[in-house]
């Protein structure tokens, strides 16, 4: 329900009556007015001192209701590469979008001209970036354009919404979006507002656009003016509000300005809904201008509503947030966010925590259900990274599939807070799988982050496929973004929280034991949970549904008083189940798996080390005697005449006493004038023809009689001796091409053949040429293009002459 | 099908140096430098007019002399994104 309307200010813009979605002003009709931008207005608040630009196809920046709050600071043209963003006009008037949102946003007021914008009285650009090639260079560009002058920027433009593309901003962009976050505004971070897709009618999915699906980007969807699902709506679990906007040919459509000094109210899709946000967060960076770009998140989550928009997946999540995939956290609300805004108190830093990545291959089949788990203590042990309260979950995947428009991804909560991450697309034929792709949810903002969370995926097959082709989950991680602390308040959660998990007194300090206690004995006057408890809860109830508001657990306890603890089946890499005190104790450093917390107690260890299974320790090299098995990373012993070895048992490098190496292999050393027969392996002696002579001296085998070698004082020109492993004499090797003498290989050459100069050591070419000037010569050195034989001819010898 | 990649006569390209050094760069091997790009410190956009504007083949030839320039980090040439107003 809207709260008491306003009284409608008596605006003499023509066109003001029929903004519908601002305000009831002919009590007669219908209106829509719980965006609640009146009482807004009359709190004083109509964005002055913000700055806002529209990066798009330009704006006309004369036009009437523009002019008044034009911002040539917060406007440039990339396309054109110059500062004026007026659009290109044609017969179409193709170029109409920038005007048109930026109308919505700061359109003026009282000046008789078509509308009134949502921040009548804030600053508006237009960055015109989308007539011409868009590039990672224009878009990185646009945004990052005076990032310390301009606060918001309002996108309604990305990828293809064809219901077949995946694609995101590119490396620069992403970039741009860093750089904006952390230092935009100085330091309190760009916030960038995007359109969430205008593919509903093709079946796209918002979270195939890496804009959308960004962390950095406020993602805004539309309802109709009945609240319904407009036609071209895209669902995805990263929206996180909406606003009204246009829907079936019955229901009203939004008003603006329009090229050529125009008004319209024939505005249609998504990109209606976006400016519009804008334009509220305009309102509330006025109440409060130090309010950074995580508090503008935090602020559209705990203000928005579902109000009565129609969605038949409306959940609450486990912090008590109402969401839904159609509209994210519902209807913004202009008046509850700048009141919040007012007297909102900076969110605690954010945190990141990257989980491990499970890189074990999984086959989707067809018509099943793929589940994959894994337990997080969201980076507990890590101070900097431990987050306790969840902000964005983001899950990093690579699948392979031959249909990828044929999966449904959903995210599972410790919580049961389920997230579709993507849908179904029938358009969507291709067979790249994702590689690597983020998708990002926010609908568990505000849950706790610790616990098991589990990724579901159906692949259900709309057309016939080769069953002997299927898809394959190949890898996949979560990330982590939130807070170590309640966002909220000053107090952290867990101090707050009523009752706590059970922990034996022994193992408390007596002063904080007796902290704890009081805690108790105040929370115990508040009021009793009756709800379900976790599954994981033991036989004395809860405080909460969750895991971490047990008050004793079935099988183990995990984590600390410091930290929070939580109930869980069983422990997580790096911890192993006591089961006398029902609690996950950590193995010994470096150890992933553990029986005990000794160093000589760990059955697998951590990435990087290696597990020596006769000693049960975690090692970084494997010791003498033992090779690195690297499938599995063990260490395994060699073969027993080898001291040492590599990659296998058998591949010798060093050999024990009574043992030479030949090869790779240690055989028995045999006494002057006996060899090593092959079977039995044992010294026979030599036949009594071989002598002394030169002929003579070839190895004492009767299976290699190697007839080619030769026994030489010193190697002929045109070779050089080297050592050769497994040989006690040394080998004449053949000198580099085009060196006729040398010392030994690659820069040791004595004498160049024919047509060839000696130049440091290397024969090059004798071509010289006119034009290496200093900076094409120290290139050609940089690079060691003379090491290399395609590249002779690039002037080696004009560039080394020249020193 | 998936559409092919469509390569512009742009490219980014790290240098370290600052503007000068970029601008000295591109003048050396036949760019044009139109700044640094946004806000990325040591990003720049190079301009390279004798090169086709839109190919579906990669440019090598000089472009290959600047990625081995010591001064130069990084280099990519641009690729049309498709990109629809919503």
């Amino acid at each position: 329900q809207a709260r008491g309307e306003p009284h409608a200010q008596p605006f003499n813009d023509p066109v003001w009556p029929n903004m519908w979605y601002l305000h009831c002003g002919d009590k007669s009709s219908r209106c829509r007015s719980e965006m609640n931008i009146l009482a807004a207005w009359q709190r004083g608040y109509t964005g002055k001192n913000v700055v806002i630009t529209i990066l798009d196809d330009g704006i006309e920046r004369n036009h009437p209701d523009l002019l008044q709050n034009y911002d040539p600071l917060a406007s440039y043209d990339v396309n054109g590469n110059d500062h004026d963003p007026t659009p290109r006009y044609d017969a179409s008037n193709e170029n109409k979008h920038g005007t048109r949102c930026a109308g919505e946003v700061a359109a003026a007021a009282n000046n008789s001209y078509c509308i009134v914008g949502i921040a009548y009285n804030a600053r508006i650009g237009g960055i015109r970036m989308l007539d011409g090639d868009v590039t990672d260079v224009v878009e990185a560009k646009s945004l990052g354009i005076r990032p310390d002058y301009i606060d918001i920027y309002s996108a309604s433009w990305g990828p293809d919404d064809d219901g077949k593309t995946v694609d995101g901003p590119g490396l620069l962009a992403k970039q741009a979006f860093e750089h904006g976050i952390k230092k935009g505004r100085r330091g309190l971070g760009s916030i960038f507002v995007w359109a969430s897709g205008n593919g509903g009618r093709e079946g796209d999915y918002c979270s195939c656009d890496g804009y959308t699906n960004s962390i950095y980007t406020i993602s805004i969807s539309s309802t109709t003016e009945n609240g319904y699902k407009p036609w071209y709506l895209e669902e995805c679990a990263s929206t996180l509000a909406t606003t009204y906007s246009s829907g079936a040919f019955y229901e009203r459509k939004i008003v603006t300005t329009d090229l050529r000094h125009r008004c319209t109210d024939g505005h249609t899709g998504t990109s209606v809904s976006a400016p519009m946000v804008a334009g509220i967060i305009a309102l509330a960076l006025e109440a409060n201008p130090l309010l950074t770009w995580r508090d503008v998140q935090h602020l559209l989550v705990k203000t928005s509503r579902p109000v009565h928009l129609r969605a038949a997946d409306w959940k609450t999540n486990g912090a008590g947030h109402k969401v839904s995939h159609l509209y994210g956290f519902g209807l913004v609300d202009a008046d509850a966010i700048v009141v919040e805004a007012k007297k909102w108190k900076t969110v605690p830093p954010q945190h990141v925590c990257v989980g491990s990545l499970d890189r074990v291959p999984k086959y989707i089949r067809p018509d099943h259900v793929l589940r994959a788990s894994t337990l997080s203590n969201a980076c507990a042990e890590h101070r900097d990274q431990h987050v306790l309260y969840l902000e964005h979950v983001v899950v990093r995947l690579s699948i392979s599939h031959p249909r990828r428009g044929d999966l449904q991804i959903s995210l599972v909560s410790p919580a049961g807070t389920r997230s579709q991450l993507l849908a179904r697309r029938v358009f969507d034929h291709s067979s790249e799988g994702f590689k690597g792709w983020e998708f990002m949810t926010v609908h568990c903002w505000g849950e706790r982050a610790a616990g098991e969370w589990t990724l579901e995926i159906h692949d259900t097959p709309t057309q016939v496929r080769n069953p002997a082709v299927q898809g394959k989950l190949k890898e996949w991680s979560l990330l982590f973004y939130g807070t170590a602390e309640h966002p909220y308040t000053a107090l952290g959660a867990p101090q707050s929280r009523g009752r706590m998990l059970e922990v034996p007194a022994s193992e408390m300090e007596p002063s904080r034991a007796a902290f704890l206690q009081s805690q108790v004995e105040v929370a115990e006057e508040e009021e009793e949970y009756t709800g379900p408890c976790h599954p994981e809860c033991g036989d004395q109830g809860c405080d909460g549904p969750n895991a971490d508001q047990c008050l004793n657990c079935i099988h183990y306890s995990l984590g600390s008083v410091k930290t929070g603890r939580m109930c869980v089946s069983s422990c997580p890499a790096g911890f192993f189940g006591d089961e006398g005190a029902r609690r996950c104790r950590r193995c010994y450093k470096g150890c992933e798996r553990c029986v005990g917390r000794g160093p000589t107690q760990c059955t697998a260890c951590k990435r990087s080390l290696y597990h020596h299974p006769e000693m049960s320790t975690c090692v970084v090299l494997c010791p003498a005697g033992f090779y690195a098995e690297e499938r599995h990373k063990r260490c395994l012993k060699c073969h027993q005449s080898c001291k040492k070895c590599v990659g296998e048992a058998d591949k010798c490098t060093a050999c024990k006493d009574g043992f030479s190496l030949a090869g790779e292999s240690c055989v028995p050393e045999c006494q002057p004038a006996m060899y090593l027969s092959r079977e039995p392996r044992r010294c026979e002696t030599c036949p009594a023809s071989t002598g002394p002579g030169e002929e003579d001296c070839a190895p004492c085998t009767p299976e290699t009689p190697a007839p080619h070698w030769r026994c030489v004082p010193a190697c002929r020109e045109g070779f050089y001796p080297a050592e050769s492993p497994g040989l006690p004499n040394k080998v004449c090797k053949r000198c580099d091409d085009h060196c006729s003498a040398c010392e030994g290989s690659s820069g040791n050459c004595l004498k160049c053949k024919e047509g060839f100069s000696l130049l440091g050591g290397s024969c090059v070419t004798n071509e010289t040429c006119t034009n290496a000037d200093k900076t094409f010569c120290e290139m050609v050195k940089s690079n060691k293009l003379c090491e290399k034989k395609l590249f002779v001819q690039f002037c080696c010898q004009t560039c080394l002459m020249a020193g | 099908e998936p559409s092919r990649t469509v390569y512009t006569n742009h490219w980014a390209v790290r240098v370290r140096g600052g503007p000068a050094e970029a601008a000295r760069l591109a003048a050396a091997y036949g760019y044009i430098s139109l700044g640094q790009i946004g806000s990325l410190e040591n990003y720049y956009h190079f301009h390279h007019s004798r090169t086709f504007k839109r190919s579906t083949l990669s440019s090598r030839g000089p472009h290959n002399f600047l990625r081995m320039d010591p001064k130069v980090d990084w280099l990519q040439q641009q690729e049309v994104k498709r990109r629809v107003k919503r």
